[in-house]
């Protein structure tokens, strides 16, 4: 339970967010 | 046994007690999903965001995300009416938060919401704050600490430029802004603590 940000969800999140950006920079 | 997460974001902070503490979680993770969302939109807004490396587009995202919507959702707190207005739309009083078991947390989060609103700042320079105090988040797991900084220090010369530029009488407003980074860390730590309470005390 060190790292808050994982745990709650919150890196998938953010990683879901920023990838989809990349697949819309490759369309 | 009513079930409490008394987060602004959230649209149900007080759960019935009936709700498993998986299931209260995954209402409140849909209530907060759509905010992170925007604040990794508004990261990728940032000139020179993208440029830096994916790993540490993450890393500064993870610690950065809360501390950038309590600067966004401020002007939920009345500090003059003691009220939290949540995203559902109700008002909550201080009293009935505290009752939630929002105690030193709410206090904080009034007492910066007081401060950052006194400085009256117009909607682009909140938004260049933003920025900064998203790149000046935690930089434990940072890989190019260097390209980190550089990003930082042009987004503070440009905050610092805006700033002075629009109150060239006012010398205090930019360091009284800088001041507000320290309480964000001490803020996003007493969140980071709360969170985990629940999670392994629900």
């Amino acid at each position: 339970f060190s790292d808050p940000a994982s745990n709650l969800g919150l890196e998938d999140i953010i990683r879901k967010a920023l990838m989809g950006n990349l697949e819309d920079r490759q369309e | 046994g009513a079930k409490v997460l008394a987060c602004p974001l959230n649209s149900c902070p007080v759960a019935p007690a009936s709700r498993s503490s998986q299931e209260v979680w995954e209402s409140f993770s849909q209530c907060f999903t759509p905010a992170v969302k925007e604040v990794v939109e508004f990261a990728k807004s940032i000139p020179g965001f993208q440029t830096l490396s994916q790993h540490d587009q993450v890393m500064l995202l993870k610690s950065g995300t809360f501390q950038v919507l309590m600067v966004r959702f401020c002007s939920l707190f009345d500090p003059k009416e003691r009220t939290v207005t949540f995203l559902n739309g109700q008002t909550y009083s201080l009293g009935s938060l505290r009752a939630l078991g929002m105690g030193s947390l709410l206090d904080s989060m009034f007492d910066f919401s007081e401060k950052l609103g006194s400085l009256g700042l117009e909607p682009d320079e909140m938004a260049l704050f933003m920025a900064v105090v998203l790149v000046s988040a935690d930089r434990s797991g940072i890989v190019e600490v260097g390209a980190v900084e550089q990003l930082q220090e042009n987004l503070i010369k440009a905050l610092r430029s805006l700033i002075t530029s629009r109150r060239p009488d006012d010398s205090t407003l930019f360091p009284k802004l800088l001041l507000r980074l320290p309480d964000l860390r001490t803020l996003n730590n007493q969140h980071s603590d709360k969170l985990l309470a629940f999670r392994i005390d629900p």
